[in-house]
């Protein structure tokens, strides 16, 4: 329910002076998700791959992650999806560890890191959030996770 | 060059938050125009990190939707410093913060979600993957003048959900803007994505397939699944919507979908 305390927090004027937020006196409550906009978006990219792709060959550092108790974006339909892109294996799928325990699995590819975590949600950090900065760390420092 | 702090930069600091513990990093919030014309203006939280910010790299989070707000969830649930109490009256700290080893800025996007507005309501009902991405890539222009102790930095992008759209695109916008530059002031080392929208095709085949192998979903209803609905297509047919409405309301049961083994939030 942790999404209801934002809506309260941020619906108070003296937070939202401290924010410098609202400041046109927008007609609406400030809410997390906007209906509005979900039910009228229009374009939407089929397929992200040929991006992948194409910001692979320029080198920039890419990492996917999956919590592996989401139901709604999967672990296995990312799997599906990163399978199509037919990648060359760097460094087989292992068991990656935080706190001495598997936090989920990984493997490296030419050009991407994929890697599961274990026991989270759509929303990792909220549900694993010390898995998910072993995740982050080892991302921004360049490095494949922990084998142990 | 790296230019000085404009006087921007420090309307928008935040001296402290309601309720907030105290803290030694700087945290700034306000508002970056992305279009004069329609009056489209993106909101924006930056939390440096918590020691050496000038040595760490930027760090971009988009929550995804479309249409939800990175301060309600990537800031305030998930990766942020603070985490919000139950009644809403204070804050405490989030032991794994992320700006604990990075900047990190929490962006609302696009116009319309969270305190980001537009004064052309129009906006609010044709929003798409194009103009997010256009917006987010000015933003990103403006927020780095804005802040041009940041110009050069290793920057990155992170997301997740429908943010699987947004990041690689924002992403290919950077990277083709900075195609101009022999050295581009947005540094974009990389980006990382979670439970990320990736294609639309193998998504579906491979979110039916976890829910039979999580066993939320009979036999029965699995091999309608795949009989009826044609996932090439982006708008399924009627008994294709029907059978997956059957699976969730009939078979699902009252769970949570984001965290199939958590109790629900009633």
């Amino acid at each position: 329910c942790t999404e209801n305390y934002a809506e309260k927090y941020y619906n108070r004027p003296e937070v939202q002076r401290a924010m410098h937020a609202n400041t046109t006196g927008i007609p609406y409550k400030w809410t997390a998700c906007s209906d509005v906009l979900i039910k009228n978006w229009t374009d939407s990219q089929f397929s992200m791959l040929p991006t992948y792709r194409e910001l692979m060959a320029a080198g920039l550092r890419i990492w996917v992650f999956s919590g592996d108790t989401d139901s709604v974006v999967p672990v296995t339909a990312t799997r599906f999806s990163l399978n199509h892109l037919n990648l060359t294996v760097k460094t087989q799928w292992y068991p990656w560890y935080s706190g001495g325990q598997v936090g989920g699995w990984t493997e490296v590819y030419e050009g991407l890191t994929f890697a599961t975590v274990r026991g989270a949600g759509h929303e990792v950090p909220l549900f694993q959030p010390k898995r998910g900065f072993t995740l982050f760390s080892s991302f921004l420092a360049g490095k494949e996770l922990p084998k142990s | 060059g790296g230019g000085t702090k404009d006087e921007g930069q420090e309307v928008d600091r935040i001296s402290a938050l309601p309720g907030q513990p105290p803290v030694t990093f700087s945290q700034f919030s306000g508002y970056i125009t992305v279009n004069e014309t329609h009056g489209r203006a993106l909101f924006y939280w930056f939390t440096e990190a918590t020691t050496h910010p000038e040595k760490k790299p930027l760090v971009l989070w988009l929550n995804g939707g479309p249409g939800c707000s990175s301060i309600a969830y990537g800031a305030s649930e998930e990766i942020g410093p603070f985490r919000i109490n139950r009644t809403g009256s204070s804050l405490y700290l989030n032991k794994y913060s992320w700006n604990k080893e990075a900047n990190i800025l929490f962006l609302e996007s696009p116009a319309g979600v969270g305190f980001s507005y537009t004064n052309t309501s129009s906006d609010l009902t044709d929003s798409g993957d194009q103009r997010t991405a256009q917006d987010a890539l000015i933003f990103m222009i403006r927020w780095i003048s804005r802040f041009p102790q940041y110009k050069y930095r290793d920057f990155y992008i992170s997301g997740e959900s429908y943010a699987g759209h947004y990041v690689p695109q924002l992403a290919k916008k950077i990277h083709d803007y900075n195609k101009a530059y022999s050295e581009p002031f947005i540094n974009l080392k990389g980006f990382i994505v979670g439970n990320g929208v990736t294609d639309s095709y193998y998504d579906n085949i491979g979110t039916v397939t976890f829910w039979w192998s999580h066993s939320m979903i009979s036999d029965r209803t699995y091999r309608s699944i795949l009989s009826l609905c044609n996932f090439t297509l982006t708008n399924f047919s009627q008994s294709c919507n029907d059978v997956i409405n059957y699976a969730i309301n009939s078979e699902f049961g009252n769970i949570d979908q984001y965290s199939i083994y958590t109790p629900t939030c009633t």
